[in-house]
């Protein structure tokens, strides 16, 4: 051990430990986590070379393995609770993304929450069992945060009971959706629905991609990857280009909104569903706000112990680069936004469990203030998080600029949530739409 | 803001609206209320929500004057974005520092909580200070309470050197979840860094290939 880092926590007022145990919520769930931790860390089966050191195919290939593997072990080890399973996949893939993370954090929820009795029958157990590998398309190439603009249509005939889905141009192309390049056989796409000749806005369609025996595109799917990132190596985030591909009606989600054979539509009972899934993904974002800061703290600071460097009396040692006021001032306002954070991502996720209960009794009369608040919040904390990243990176002088700092992956790897999932400032505005209007 | 001035009552994250509501009606100058107390946490909430009451208003009024120039809602709207933006970080930012507040409560044990405090009180005063303008503006703050709060921050930031290191710690990540040789846990940090070198693909061979291929050649021409 450093002999500075000894003294460090020798000299600390209060036990860490006790404060992990709060942090987690208690000491079970403390032992639990660090259980599944163990599982992951122990097992030869997920030991990799250093992904750094990897071509980007290597690194695709290095997360699909995984994400197999992962599939079984945790049936295998038969962790069924989400809290337990999304720390054991943010274990096995180390906080990044991978392949499969939209059918696991989009394309299962969404079947859940949008399909109907009968399509949850024939879809979740092959879904479940990766026969049917999902993703989630709804960005298209000229289409983001403004879903109402998305191009993509479905129309309804009702002379074959099909839809017909279509990218009429290449802004409507679907762009970004992980997985979506080289590992899904299906997609949820969201497209504007037609019938009886009027347009009733978005709705979502499970849409067939790849053979499921051969995994070639079917015929009139163009799909493949949008190439290298700044970020997110180890995913095929994808393009989808849909000529004239006919579905049938039971592929709309139909929980809510309805097509009856005829074409007649049913509306749903509150226009705000397909938020849904986007509210839980934006409440999650948060608490990933919390982990990156947390984590790029822990290098800073625990670094910033280490480190000695210059003179703060003539002619004494080197002090620790923690002594200086300066660097203090760097880390410890982020240190305390790093708590906060984890705090405001707790909050979001009772709050989205609490209220989604209410959904399901019918109750939507929170899904607007919930709907506000986690778009605030994500765009929130995740530019002062994207910030403070870049602020521990360059507190750790040149050596944060290498690779083995783990900043820079910590970044890359963050940022995306500036933009994705809504873009920042568009999420801003939604707050402010709520705020004005209350 | 609109349905306050309309006189609903709101429920939730928005409902300090409510009783900001009054504040927004005209009051004679010397009786605006709260001057933060930089030492109580329960204080800076309460001024966290203010700044937030003032901008929310702020860009209303904004939208109000823009419609007023008989401008369309959605012209009115983007020549409002600057204030609404505005708006809706002092609201989040309020959520954030009132949840932190929220949270000590939970905390039994009298150390960590000690140490949580302090760091609760440093996040709301850097807060304050860098965005400073808000509160003045909202009469939330003095000038010279601007350089009290700078020396209140260098204060909490001394009573915070000790324990930082536990702080991380207490995040709980292991060495392999953390994959960084400046953060490892046992500090060894300069030893990590030289062996994860040697693995450099580009350290596969003493000598990299493209020096016979073109180095080579052209030392041979010279």
């Amino acid at each position: 051990m450093n002999p500075d880092l000894r003294r460090e926590r020798e000299n600390a007022t209060f036990e860490s430990e006790i404060l992990t145990n709060f942090l987690d919520g208690g000491v079970e769930k403390t032992r639990r986590r660090r259980e599944i931790e163990s599982l992951v860390i122990n097992d030869p089966d997920f030991q990799h070379e250093d992904l750094n050191f990897l071509s980007r195919s290597e690194r695709y290939d290095a997360a699909v393995k995984k994400s197999v593997l992962m599939f079984s072990k945790l049936r295998d080890y038969g962790i069924s609770d989400p809290e337990e399973i999304y720390s054991y996949k943010r274990c096995v893939h180390n906080g990044r993304s991978n392949p499969l993370d939209l059918h696991l954090g989009m394309f299962l929820p969404t079947l859940l929450n949008q399909a109907s009795p009968n399509q949850l029958d024939t879809l979740f157990t092959p879904a479940w069992n990766l026969e049917i590998i999902g993703t989630y398309a709804q960005t298209e190439l000229g289409h983001g945060t403004h879903i109402r603009g998305l191009e993509t249509t479905a129309t309804y005939d009702p002379s074959t009971q099909e839809f017909v889905l279509n990218s009429p141009t290449v802004t409507s192309i679907k762009w970004w959706p992980g997985g979506l390049g080289k590992t899904s056989n299906h997609a949820i796409v969201l497209a504007q629905l037609y019938t009886q000749g009027k347009c009733h806005g978005l709705h979502a369609f499970i849409v067939p991609i790849r053979c499921m025996k051969t995994h070639q595109p079917l015929p009139g799917v163009v799909v493949g990857d949008i190439g290298p990132k700044f970020g997110f190596h180890e995913v095929d985030n994808g393009f989808l280009k849909l000529d004239n591909i006919r579905i049938p009606r039971e592929n709309m989600l139909m929980k809510y909104a309805k097509v009856q054979p005829d074409g007649m539509y049913v509306k749903p009972p509150s226009d705000k569903l397909t938020y849904g899934t986007m509210v839980f993904i934006r409440a999650m974002i948060v608490g990933e706000s919390a982990m990156a800061l947390s984590k790029s703290c822990t290098i800073a600071i625990r670094y910033s112990a280490v480190r000695h460097q210059s003179e703060l009396r003539a002619g004494e040692p080197e002090p620790q680069i923690l002594d200086y006021q300066a660097q203090q001032y760097k880390l410890f306002p982020l240190l305390a936004t790093a708590y906060a954070f984890t705090f405001v991502g707790q909050y979001m996720k009772n709050t989205y469990n609490r209220i989604t209960g209410d959904i399901n009794q019918g109750d939507f009369s929170q899904l607007p203030e919930l709907h506000a608040l986690a778009a605030g919040l994500k765009a929130f904390t995740t530019w002062s998080v994207n910030a403070g990243i870049e602020v521990c990176r360059m507190a750790c002088g040149g050596h944060g600029y290498s690779q083995s700092s783990g900043l820079p992956d910590i970044y890359v790897t963050f940022t995306a949530t500036c933009t994705y999932e809504g873009e920042n400032t568009v999420m801003m505005l939604q707050t402010a739409r709520y705020l004005v209007k209350s | 803001y609109r349905q306050v001035r309309d006189g609903k009552q709101l429920s939730g994250t928005v409902s300090y609206l409510n009783e900001s509501h009054q504040r927004f009606q005209p009051q004679p100058t010397g009786s605006r209320p709260t001057v933060i107390n930089i030492n109580d946490l329960q204080s800076l909430v309460e001024a966290y929500k203010l700044r937030a009451a003032n901008l929310v208003e702020t860009a209303a009024k904004s939208l109000q004057t823009e419609l007023q120039r008989s401008k369309s809602q959605e012209d009115a709207w983007n020549n409002s974005s600057l204030e609404l933006v505005r708006a809706s970080d002092a609201h989040c930012h309020y959520v954030v520092v009132k949840l932190f507040a929220a949270k000590l409560s939970e905390i039994s044990n009298t150390a960590v909580y000690s140490v949580l405090s302090t760091l609760a009180l440093l996040y709301a005063l850097h807060g304050v200070a860098s965005n400073s303008g808000d509160f003045l503006q909202a009469g939330l703050l003095t000038v010279p309470q601007l350089s009290q709060i700078t020396q209140r921050i260098k204060a909490l930031m001394a009573e915070i050197r000790p324990n930082a290191v536990a702080l991380v710690d207490a995040f709980d990540y292991r060495d392999e979840m953390l994959n960084s040789a400046l953060g490892r846990y046992d500090g060894n940090v300069y030893e990590s860094m030289f062996e994860w070198a040697k693995r450099s693909p580009l350290n596969r061979t003493e000598v990299h290939e493209s020096y016979y291929k073109y180095m080579k050649p052209l030392q041979s021409k010279l």
